[in-house]
């Protein structure tokens, strides 16, 4: 389907060119910060060159969706535009990027949390994360399941694993009986069933906590630190050696500046990943705590 | 909690922990360029402080570890619902003196597994598995070895993770975690669940990972076990939070591998809440494009 839509339609086509463009450029920077992250690696855990991957993040991804959200409209709009498009595509091919509604946008995007870590490669830290209970809270029936135990689903799937591995032997006899013991019709379709590639969620399925707020939508998080300059300095000028120094503290909140998220959305991160791209002062902000508030500049 | 028959109170909070890389070689006043394992500092910023130091290239402290996990013993324990920890519970191989043994990352990983239980355990000697608070572990690419290598199970790597976190799996899926060291864990009952990836089975510095498209492939038969399950929990009505050590972004996974991972979590929009990892130590997000995977995954097949 998406071979046939972009075959269809050359804005859509410039687009795709468009990125694959970018993503070349991309690799070739990634693989540099690979090899210098190897590099690193080979030498010890001490960080290298993350303001220049965290700049790739700004430069590619960000800036990807920023583009995006300059071509958000509202829906009418975008039909509208689309049919005076395809009158003019039988004209003229034309460089301007088609709109999109919002909620084409975030659909299409899932979040990848990459989370701060204890070893101070920068600062310790961590995240507690807060999601919606609101309407869990007075079920009689919580937890009660209807459905068949655990244990049948996994037994089956672990039979399905078992045979797929089997089926990719040539020479196998269980293979040979069993494929011929279905005829060869369902060889030929089983042979060509990637069940590694997910079909298109179904029409109708409502989205879920990651894009509307409702049940276990995540709503808020609060990252905590460890100033480990300032516990060692407490520690060391203490004159008391049992003295309890060691504390996390928070760091930032998802609810104030630059973040500033009502909710934690799939959407609310789009127009984040936007601010974050177009605002220098909210990068800054961003970076400074994406290294934990340690200070890290690259060399 | 059906399975204890204990009330339980939800507080709608829970806990992301990675990299937590305690180090037994660390001394306190050794020198930092010898990976604070040893040798008299030059300076005094050559100098190993007594919890650790941000950007020295050092591993933590074990006591950087313990004061962590007593602070949020004392200050988390009782207002959160879960934890998920997403790996590397072992120094680095960057010390040629002392090189890291199997043996040593296995230790280290039970005795932080074992710090992990005694925090959020419910302390019922009968059953083990009773927790207050549920810990869904993952495996990192320092907690294998050879570093990042990790073939598809069963092997004695999968077995011994098995025996490592047997009070984190299931029981029922014991046999599906020895072939994927991957599962799933029902932290609200019928509502939500967390699945643990072993995603070193689709990363890229794995030498055993060359595609996501051959049956034999480890990331193929992850790539199976994570669409049935999905699957299921559609099925079920269930929403799940995705966890795994290294993040799917494309310069850490094999192309097809990242694909397709990423285009299961855009189809699955329906149930899955998000996805939390670690491996990169930067405090950060990356927006996944799913359609853009769709295209890829067309044109490379």
């Amino acid at each position: 389907e998406p071979y046939s839509r972009v075959r269809e339609g050359g804005e859509i086509a410039e687009e795709e060119e468009d990125d694959d463009d970018d993503d070349e450029t991309n690799l070739n920077r990634i693989l540099g910060h690979a090899m210098t992250a190897k590099e690193a690696y080979l030498m010890g855990a001490k960080p290298s060159n993350k303001e220049a991957y965290m700049d790739t993040v700004r430069d590619t991804h960000y800036r990807k969706v920023w583009n995006k959200l300059q071509r958000v409209e509202s829906e009418d709009t975008v039909e509208s535009e689309n049919k005076n498009k395809k009158k003019k595509n039988k004209k003229k091919k034309k460089k301007k990027k088609k709109p999109i509604t919002r909620q084409e946008l975030i659909e299409r995007y899932s979040i990848v949390n990459i989370g701060g870590s204890v070893i101070p490669t920068f600062n310790p830290a961590f995240r507690i994360w807060e999601y919606n209970i609101s309407d869990i809270a007075d079920e009689s029936d919580f937890g009660i399941s209807k459905d068949k135990p655990w244990d049948e689903f996994f037994e089956s799937l672990d039979k399905i694993m078992e045979e797929s591995l089997l089926e990719d032997e040539p020479d196998s006899k269980n293979i040979d009986s069993r494929i011929s013991s279905e005829g060869s019709d369902k060889k030929k379709k089983r042979k060509s069933d990637d069940k590694t590639v997910p079909v298109e969620m179904p029409e109708g399925y409502g989205l879920g906590p990651a894009y509307v707020p409702q049940l276990f939508t995540p709503t808020r998080f609060v990252q905590f630190y460890a100033d480990l300059e300032k516990i060692n300095k407490e520690y060391y000028s203490s004159l008391d050696e049992s003295k309890d120094v060691f504390k996390y503290e928070v760091e930032y909140t998802s609810d104030e500046k630059p973040y500033s998220m009502d909710t934690l959305t799939v959407g609310s991160y789009l127009d984040l990943a936007g601010r974050l791209y177009e605002d220098n002062p909210a990068w800054e902000q961003y970076v400074e705590w994406s290294f934990a508030s340690s200070g890290y500049k690259d060399d | 909690d059906v399975r204890s028959g204990k009330d339980k109170k939800l507080h709608g909070r829970f806990l992301h922990i990675t990299d937590m890389h305690p180090d037994s070689y660390y001394v306190e006043g050794t020198s930092i360029d010898a990976v604070c394992h040893s040798g008299k500092p030059d300076k005094k910023n050559d100098v190993a402080p007594k919890f650790g130091k941000a950007m020295s290239g050092c591993d933590s402290p074990v006591l950087l570890v313990e004061e962590t996990l007593r602070w949020v013993k004392e200050n988390l324990r009782d207002k959160i619902d879960f934890v998920i920890w997403t790996g590397d519970n072992v120094r680095h191989d960057n010390d040629r003196r002392n090189p890291r043994t199997e043996a040593q990352i296995f230790d280290m990983n039970d005795i932080v597994a074992t710090k992990m239980t005694e925090i959020f355990s419910a302390g019922n000697e009968e059953d083990p598995r009773d927790f207050d608070v549920s810990v869904i572990p993952s495996l990192g690419n320092n907690d294998v070895f050879p570093h990042n290598m990790f073939a598809l199970g069963p092997t004695l790597q999968t077995r011994e993770y098995y025996r490592l976190w047997k009070n984190f799996v299931p029981q029922q899926q014991q046999r599906i975690f020895d072939r994927s060291a991957s599962y799933l864990t029902e932290v609200i009952p019928g509502r939500l669940a967390v699945l643990s990836i072993n995603t070193l089975y689709l990363f890229q510095a794995n030498p055993l990972v060359d595609n996501c498209n051959s049956k034999k492939e480890p990331g193929y038969q992850l790539l199976l076990w994570l669409g049935y399950v999905l699957e299921e929990l559609r099925h079920r009505g269930m929403k799940v939070w995705l966890s795994g050590h290294v993040p799917p972004i494309a310069k850490n996974f094999d192309q097809s591998c990242y694909d397709k991972f990423t285009l299961w979590t855009h189809e699955y929009r329906d149930i899955i809440v998000g996805g939390l990892y670690g491996h990169m130590n930067v405090d950060h997000f990356i927006p996944a494009d799913g359609k853009k995977a769709r295209k890829s995954l067309l044109r490379n097949l």
